[in-house]
Parts: C-alpha cells; structure tokens; sequence
C-alpha cells in the first residue's frame, strides 16, 4: 500500500491511498484503503491521514477518522494521535502504520511494524526517506 | 502561512528486514525520493494538497516496487485488483474506488469519482466503465503483473492460504 498526506501553502490538507490489497485476497475482499474513514481521511480541523497494515483492523478502528477525532475533539497533536490509533490497533490485534499532517505542518508517522517504508518532505528542507531505520 | 509538507508511505509487500534484497530496498528508497520530489514540486509551484498526494501516489503507482499500481499483488484468482482513495480536507469531498484492474493510475480515477460528486466508492466493472467514460488511460491486466508477485501467490496457495498471506500485503 502506498499513499500521500500534504499541507500546501494555503494551510489546506489532503490525504491520498492506493493499494494492491492483500496476496491472495478471496471472495471479493476489501480492506481498509478506499474506504473514507478507515484507511483514508482529510479534514482542515484536524488532519490528514493515509494508512496501511491489517486492513480488517484499521477498517474496525476507523482508523483515520479516529485520528482526527482525537485532534479535533482531543486536542492532541496528529503525531500523538496517530501513536495512540496505532496502539489501540496493536491491542485489537493488527500491525501497520499511518503518515498525517495536520494544518499548521504538524505531521510524521507512527506504526508498530518494522519494515514500513516512508518519507517526509517540508518546504525548504532535504527530503528524507527511512524503512526499517 | 507560506511553508507547505508532504509526507508518504510506500509499502513493498515484505515486512521484514532480511527478506528484502539490497537492489529492492535502493529501488524502494529511490522510488519515495522519487515520489517526494514529484508532490514537492506540485506544492512549490503553487499547487493544492490535493495535488501533491495524487503527484506522488502516480509516482508511486508507476514504480515496481510497491504494492499498488504496477508491481500489485495478486488475488487468489490471478488477478491484480487495485484499491484507491482520495480526500480533500477543504470541503470533505472524496472519491474512491476498489477491484479495479484496467485503470493505469487508481488514485487519479479516485479523483474523477470525486470531482464527478455523484457518488464517493465505485467498484469493480463499473469503476473500470466509469473510468473509460473519463478518458483516463488504460492498460492491459498484464501491465500490472510482475513475476515476482506471481510466485509470492504461488508460494502462498501452496503454503495452504490466509495466514501466510499477510507476509504480502
């Protein structure tokens, strides 16, 4: 699964999913990266948010949209956010992770899975790119 | 505000450190530079969040080494079915998409089905149907299939199914 969250200049946020799903998938399986809400979410009042790992998981947590919530209503930072959805997924079982920016640029990632590839660019700076590091 | 960010994620469809190659794990961090460098440049040229994240999943899309786009997985019938969604947090309008396997860029056919606005998911046939309507490009199944995707499924139907899948999601 891959996917893109930005803030541009404007303070504006989007969130972006694709994916090939799982190997193997049967019976018409769907997880949780098109589904707005789970794997993918955007909202100028919190934050943008793209997911991947145990889609099953992530769609019974709701994940992204839980990760707003907290910011909106919680009052927490997207990054802290992000760090509890993913415990709360770890706890139900699942492994992944999540990559949000909020509004203001506030942004990174948090999962609890070894090998997720992942990448961080800010205006100005050197891109920065990491997997299992 | 005048500062923009962009972060991204590329999943390569192997989780553990040792699995992967050297020559994969380059191409993977060269494929999310690559990817960077395309939404960086959408949002130095003045262009919306919305713009980057498609930027950069298209990169993304087109790049081997992930699991979307070319180089996706395949189901348990052989097939590349691919998911896709979009969100744009000014106005929560939203377009996804899922199963489907003739389209070259899903997240820009997630795009059409969110600035059509009649509907936020499509599926399978007509999502592929509804992206021909829009003039997106189109492309073979086979453009999407890679041999080493193949023997992971070889490897996990005859390793007896689910479980082992997820080594490949």
């Amino acid at each position: 699964t891959v996917g893109a969250v930005a803030v541009d200049a404007q303070g504006h946020v989007a969130a972006a999913t694709s994916t090939g799903g799982l190997t193997a998938k049967r019976w018409g399986r769907i997880g949780d990266s098109p589904l707005i809400g789970a794997g993918t979410y955007a909202d100028d009042r919190a934050c943008a948010t793209s997911c991947t790992g145990s889609g099953e998981i992530f769609i019974r947590a709701v994940a992204a949209h839980e990760i707003a919530a907290l910011v909106r209503f919680g009052k927490l930072g997207p990054v802290d956010a992000a760090g509890s959805v993913i415990a709360e997924i770890g706890a139900m079982g699942g492994k992944g992770g999540v990559i949000t920016v909020g509004p203001d640029g506030t942004g990174g990632w948090a999962f609890n899975t070894p090998g997720m590839y992942r990448g961080i660019l800010r205006s100005g700076e050197a891109p920065r790119v990491a997997i299992y590091d | 505000m005048s500062e923009w960010t962009l972060v991204i994620h590329g999943g390569s469809g192997s989780m553990r450190r040792g699995v992967l190659p050297e020559a994969e794990d380059e191409g993977g961090r060269a494929g999310l530079e690559a990817a960077l460098k395309a939404g960086g440049a959408a949002l130095d040229a003045g262009g919306s969040a919305l713009d980057a994240v498609e930027a950069a999943v298209r990169v993304m899309e087109d790049d081997p080494h992930f699991n979307a786009g070319r180089g996706a997985v395949f189901s348990w019938d052989g097939a590349n079915e691919l998911d896709a969604a979009i969100m744009d947090g000014t106005s929560r309008a939203a377009g996804a998409i899922s199963s489907v396997t003739t389209t070259r860029n899903p997240v820009s056919l997630a795009r059409k089905v969110m600035e059509d606005g009649r509907h936020v998911l499509l599926s399978g046939a007509g999502a592929d149907e509804f992206s021909r309507d829009k003039g997106l490009e189109q492309v073979e199944p086979d453009y999407f299939a890679l041999a080493e995707r193949r023997r992971q499924l070889d490897e996990i139907k005859a390793g007896g199914g689910f479980d082992s899948a997820m080594k490949y999601g």
